[in-house]
C-alpha cells in the first residue's frame, strides 16, 4: 500500500475560512451537517455519501490509524489511513477524530472521540445514470 | 496603517474524504 502522508493542511486550522457551495463563507469550528449537505446539492458532480465507521484498527505505519468505513447505499467497504488527529464530520455531532486531544493540540480544533458506529460524511462522484 | 493581509479561503469538499470504492471492471 502507498505511504500515508502525515501532512495535515491548515484548513482543519480552528478560525480557518471555508467558503460553501452556495458561496457563503464559515470558520471551520462553526460547520453543521446542514452545510455540507446543502453544498452537495448546489455542486455539480458530487454526492454526499454516509459513511459509517465499522472498525479501528492500528496502521502498520507508526503514527498512523487504519480507519474501515462502509459507504453510501452500496455499502462498500472502503479502508483509509490517517493521522490519529485527522477530523472526520460526524453526522449530527460535528468534528471528530481517533485523539481529540492531539487534534485540540495541533489544529485548536474542539472534537469527539470518533468511534465505531459513527457516521461520517465524505463525498464521491455522482452518478450519471 | 494597517497592512492588508491575504486570508486562504478553503473549499468545502477539501474537509470532507473523498471515499469511492473501487469499481469493478
Amino acid at each position: 500500500p502507498p505511504v500515508p502522508s502525515a501532512h495535515l493542511p491548515s484548513h482543519f486550522m480552528k478560525g480557518a475560512i471555508i467558503q460553501l457551495a452556495t458561496g457563503e463563507l464559515k470558520r471551520v469550528e462553526d460547520l453543521q451537517t446542514q452545510d455540507f449537505v446543502r453544498s452537495a446539492e448546489v455542486s455539480g458532480g458530487l454526492k454526499i455519501d454516509s459513511s459509517t465507521v465499522v472498525d479501528i484498527q492500528e496502521s502498520q505505519w507508526p503514527g498512523f490509524v487504519l480507519l474501515h468505513f462502509v459507504v453510501g447505499e452500496q455499502q462498500s467497504k472502503v479502508s483509509i489511513e490517517v493521522p490519529p488527529e485527522h477530523p472526520f464530520f460526524v453526522y449530527g455531532q460535528g468534528w471528530s477524530s481517533c485523539s481529540p486531544g492531539r487534534t485540540a493540540q495541533l489544529f485548536s480544533l474542539p472534537c469527539h472521540r470518533l468511534q465505531v458506529g459513527d457516521v461520517c460524511i465524505s463525498i464521491s462522484l455522482q452518478s450519471l445514470n | 496603517n494597517v497592512e492588508p493581509r491575504s486570508v486562504a479561503v478553503f473549499p468545502w469538499h477539501s474537509l470532507v474524504p473523498f471515499l469511492a470504492p473501487s469499481q469493478p471492471d
